[in-house]
C-alpha cells in the first residue's frame, strides 16, 4: 500500500460521490451514460468476486488470513459495489425519465465480445475467477466509451460532469504510479495485464483531461468540447 | 518462483 495506490481510491470514491450528488441535486441523469455505468457495475461484479471468500472467513472467525489491508480493500470493494449498483439503480427508477437514452447509442458488444476474448487469452491463470478479474480489467478500461461518445454528441458537459470525469479518469492514472513505485520497491512485483489495459484506459481520458485543463485555466463553467 | 499473485489492489 503506498500513498499513490491510497490518493487513487479516494479519488475513484470521490467521483462515485460527485457523480451521485449531481444526479441527486439535479434530480436528472442528463448527460450520463447509463451503459458506461452499467458497465461499472460488470466491472466490479467480475472483479470483486473474492469478497465472498473473505465474508465467508470473516463470518466463520478465520481471521488467520485477515490483515489490514485485506479489511481496506473489503470496506472499499463493497463501497463501490453498493455505489455503482446505486447509480444503476438510480437511473432506471427515479430519474428514468430524465435519462439520455436516446442519445446512447454506443453498442455494448464492440467492447463486451472483445474483452472476453482477451480474457480468455491473455490472463495469468485459466481460473474462472481469475478470468473474470481479466475481465473486468480490460472492460474498464474501455467502459469509458459510451460515456465519452455522449460527451462528443452533447459538445459540452456542466462542471460537475466534468470533475466526474476528471476523477474517474484520474484515478486510474494514479494507479499507474502506483505500478511504477511498487515495480521499482518490491522485488517480484509484475502487474503487466493491469498496466497495459490501465495505460489504455488512462489514455482514452487524454483527450477529455486536455479540455478540462482547458476549461480549468479559462475559468469556464461549463467544458466546452470543438463544435 | 511464480508466486501467483494475489490481487492485493481494487
Amino acid at each position: 500500500m503506498n500513498i499513490f495506490r491510497i490518493s487513487a481510491d479516494l479519488l475513484h470514491l470521490a467521483s462515485f460521490f460527485i457523480l451521485i450528488f449531481k444526479m441527486k441535486a439535479t434530480k436528472s441523469c442528463k448527460g450520463i451514460s447509463f451503459k458506461t455505468q452499467l458497465m461499472y457495475t460488470l466491472v466490479f461484479t467480475c472483479r470483486y468476486l473474492d469478497l465472498f471468500h473473505v465474508l465467508g472467513m470473516m463470518i466463520t472467525f478465520n481471521f488467520a488470513h485477515i490483515t489490514g489491508l485485506t479489511l481496506y480493500n473489503t470496506f472499499m470493494k463493497i463501497l463501490f459495489l453498493a455505489a455503482s449498483y446505486y447509480i444503476v439503480y438510480l437511473m432506471r427508477t427515479e430519474l428514468k425519465s430524465t435519462s439520455d437514452d436516446a442519445r446512447d447509442t454506443f453498442v455494448l458488444w464492440h467492447i463486451l465480445a472483445p474483452c472476453a476474448v482477451l480474457a480468455l487469452i491473455f490472463n495469468a491463470q485459466f481460473t474462472i475467477l481469475e478470468i473474470l478479474w481479466t475481465f473486468s480489467i480490460y472492460l474498464e478500461a474501455v467502459a469509458v466509451m459510451p460515456q465519452l461518445m455522449l460527451l462528443i454528441e452533447t459538445g459540452e458537459a456542466d462542471s460537475l460532469s466534468s470533475h466526474y470525469m476528471f476523477a474517474v479518469g484520474g484515478y486510474r492514472a494514479l494507479y499507474l504510479v502506483n505500478w511504477v513505485y511498487r515495480y521499482a520497491t518490491e522485488p517480484y512485483y509484475s502487474n503487466w495485464i493491469a498496466w497495459i489495459a490501465g495505460f489504455v484506459q488512462t489514455a482514452l481520458f487524454g483527450d477529455f483531461f486536455y479540455y478540462y485543463f482547458v476549461k480549468i485555466m479559462s475559468g469556464d463553467a461549463a467544458l466546452k468540447l470543438p463544435t | 518462483a511464480a508466486v501467483h499473485r494475489d490481487h492485493d489492489e481494487l
